[in-house]
């Protein structure tokens, strides 16, 4: 026999409820759906064939073919004499400034040399606290005075890094809501002058379906070569990742799971669907 | 104010006149969908729509109001409901402890509640008690430096519970000191007993939780966690200046019993606003 839409619309029901409880927003749910059915409807259902199954394996296929994978190997786009420029961005309290630090130190026990722009230079503490990873791992930092130019910080950096051979620039950005005009404006003059290799866009694991918007509006204004989702640790079931990769079709470079220089880890696309679906 | 998805099936009962199965089914699935955009929390939906289908099909429609408007009227008062009023802090001598998940906005909060209350003729000071996170101990004092509150802090105190008793013996001629802790979250057993601990030296009369209005589905467990640590008084609820609807909100108090008694909405120590629960409400279905 045949599937009906009827039987497939109740069965879908279960996985619904449980990638919205996962943090998958409501539009790329309503996607997911509509790709199940297309692929199942009026599909011929032998005997003992479970329904269920079959929409389980067809959603799985569905949301592997969504998650990109991670093609960018930063060890790899490291040239010997032009520093690697990174710019970071995402909303306030994301994790942009400790991913920097940590990445940071990825790349150090790889050998490559690091330096970080203090480019948020509105926030209360912003450059005190790239100050103190810095020191922590022997990093150098350019900063202006606070209230300065972050575009400015960029450029000295940049130059810096020239001047001194260092493998990768770093740029820390302010947190800045995807909403407000002025901040997304300073965001994409802060590119303009740096031109950075890579634009990495820093959510947070812990967004609903806000993280649509966000990426939607940072991948619009300055376009976002790369994800990192932060505060896996939480326990977030960690859908944004699928909100976000689906939304803007960029990979998922990596995963934050703590507050230690450690906790970043390459995202593995197995882990995830199996967390997804625990 | 409703969302045009609402708008336009509840558009259906105003034409039709009258509520039936079919039109209120249709109406609640367009809730439901407003509703998940918005963060809520998804069994929290089913059970508020079940109360609204309920409702609106055994309710008589009071005379002289279009059914459309009765559908509304039940789908306000049932998210008002759990919602709540919201609360007012008192206006007077108190402790206020901020707690809530790293990067919710719990430091420029604490400066956003200094500033009211400065402004209502209190004297507050600031009490520094992350000792984890680099840059905390300036990032605070740079911002009680901006309101010209008092700030009690130290950069060598490693331990966050003696700090915290040492800085409050400081503190005599203060009405107000806000206590500014360390993000955590609900799976940290280790800071989920620190924060208890502070509760427990510091004893604070207010403890609120600082939740961001961005947070998806986890704000529920997030919140029930922090409340059976520490016993929560209150909500904050910040960058509502965003897209973000702030349907974590609703959890947050459905959870705790806590009421929300302040939304920030933006950086700067005058982007707060008093909570409003019907203004909430329309924001969410908007
Ligand atoms: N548990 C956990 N906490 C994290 C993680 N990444 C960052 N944090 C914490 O989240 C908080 C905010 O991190 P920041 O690095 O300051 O975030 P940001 O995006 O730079 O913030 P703004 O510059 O203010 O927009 C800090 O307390 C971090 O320690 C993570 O992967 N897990
Ligand atoms: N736009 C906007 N930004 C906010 C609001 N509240 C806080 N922020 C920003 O959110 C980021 C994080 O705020 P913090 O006050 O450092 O958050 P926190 O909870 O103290 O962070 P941790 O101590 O690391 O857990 C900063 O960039 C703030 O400026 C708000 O209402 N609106
Ligand atoms: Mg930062
Ligand atoms: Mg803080």
């Amino acid at each position: 026999k045949r599937l009906t839409i009827l039987k497939l619309e109740s069965l879908w029901s279960d996985f619904e409820m449980g990638l919205l409880e996962s943090d998958v927003a409501l539009p790329v749910v309503e996607e997911l759906r509509d790709g199940v059915i297309d692929d199942l409807l009026d599909k011929r259902v032998g005997l003992g064939m479970h329904v269920s199954h079959l929409v389980d394996k067809s959603l799985k296929k569905a949301i592997d073919s969504i998650l990109i994978e991670p093609d960018i190997d930063l060890g790899k786009m490291i040239v010997k004499g032009k520093p690697l420029i990174i710019m970071f961005v995402g909303v306030n309290g994301s994790g942009k400034t400790t991913t920097i630090a940590k990445l940071a130190w990825a790349l150090k026990k790889e050998g490559h040399t690091s330096m970080v722009a203090a480019s948020d230079t509105f926030r209360a503490g912003a450059i005190e606290q790239l100050e103190k990873h810095c020191e922590n791992l022997g990093l150098k930092l350019v900063k202006h005075k606070p209230g300065g130019d972050p575009a400015a910080v960029a450029y000295d950096a940049i130059e810096y890094a020239r001047a001194h051979r260092k493998d990768v620039v770093l740029i820390d950005t302010a947190g800045r809501m995807q909403t407000n005009v002025n901040l997304m404006a300073e965001m994409e003059k802060i590119k303009r002058v740096a031109k950075p290799d890579l634009i990495i866009f820093v959510g947070d694991a812990l967004t609903g379906n806000d993280a649509i918007d966000q990426a939607e509006k940072f991948n619009a204004s300055v376009g976002i070569d790369g994800i990192i989702l932060t505060k896996i640790d939480s326990d977030a079931k960690g859908g944004a990742a699928l909100s976000i990769g689906s939304t803007i079709k960029k990979p998922i470079l990596f995963l934050a799971t703590g507050q230690d220089y450690e906790d970043l880890v390459p995202f593995d696309k197995g882990w995830f669907m199996e967390r997804l679906f625990a | 104010s409703l969302s045009d998805a609402l708008r336009n099936a509840l558009k259906k009962i105003a034409l039709l006149g009258r509520i039936d199965e079919a039109s209120i089914k249709e109406v609640v699935r367009d809730i439901q969908r407003a509703l998940l955009k918005a963060d809520v929390n998804v069994k929290l939906v089913l059970r508020v729509t079940n109360n609204i289908e309920k409702r609106a099909l055994s309710e008589k429609v009071p005379p002289g109001i279009n059914p459309r408007e009765h559908v509304i009227r039940i789908l306000y008062d049932e998210l008002v409901q759990v919602m709540g009023q919201g609360r007012s802090l008192p206006l007077d001598k108190q402790r206020i402890m901020l707690v809530g998940i790293y990067g919710q906005g719990k430091t420029t909060s604490a400066a956003k509640i200094a500033r009211f209350l400065q402004k209502k003729g209190l004297k507050v000071g600031l009490v520094q008690a992350d000792t984890h996170r680099p840059g905390a101990y300036d990032q605070l004092k740079q911002l009680a430096g901006q309101i010209g509150a008092s700030f009690y802090g130290d950069k060598e105190e490693k331990n966050s519970v003696k700090l915290v008793k040492r800085l409050l013996a400081q503190t005599e001629k203060k009405d107000v000191l806000i206590i500014d802790t360390s993000g955590r979250h609900r799976l940290e057993k280790d800071l989920i007993d620190e924060m208890k601990s502070i509760a427990e030296v510091g004893k604070p009369g207010e403890r609120l939780l600082i939740v961001d209005s961005t947070m998806g589905q986890a704000a529920g467990e997030q919140a029930k966690a922090f409340h059976e640590a520490i016993g929560l008084t209150g909500v904050v609820l910040t960058k509502m200046d965003g897209s973000a609807k702030g349907g974590g909100a609703l959890s947050s108090v459905a959870e705790t019993e806590a009421q929300i008694v302040f939304v920030g909405t933006g950086e700067k120590p005058d982007d707060i606003e008093i909570f409003d629960s019907t203004r909430f409400v329309s924001q969410l279905l908007g």
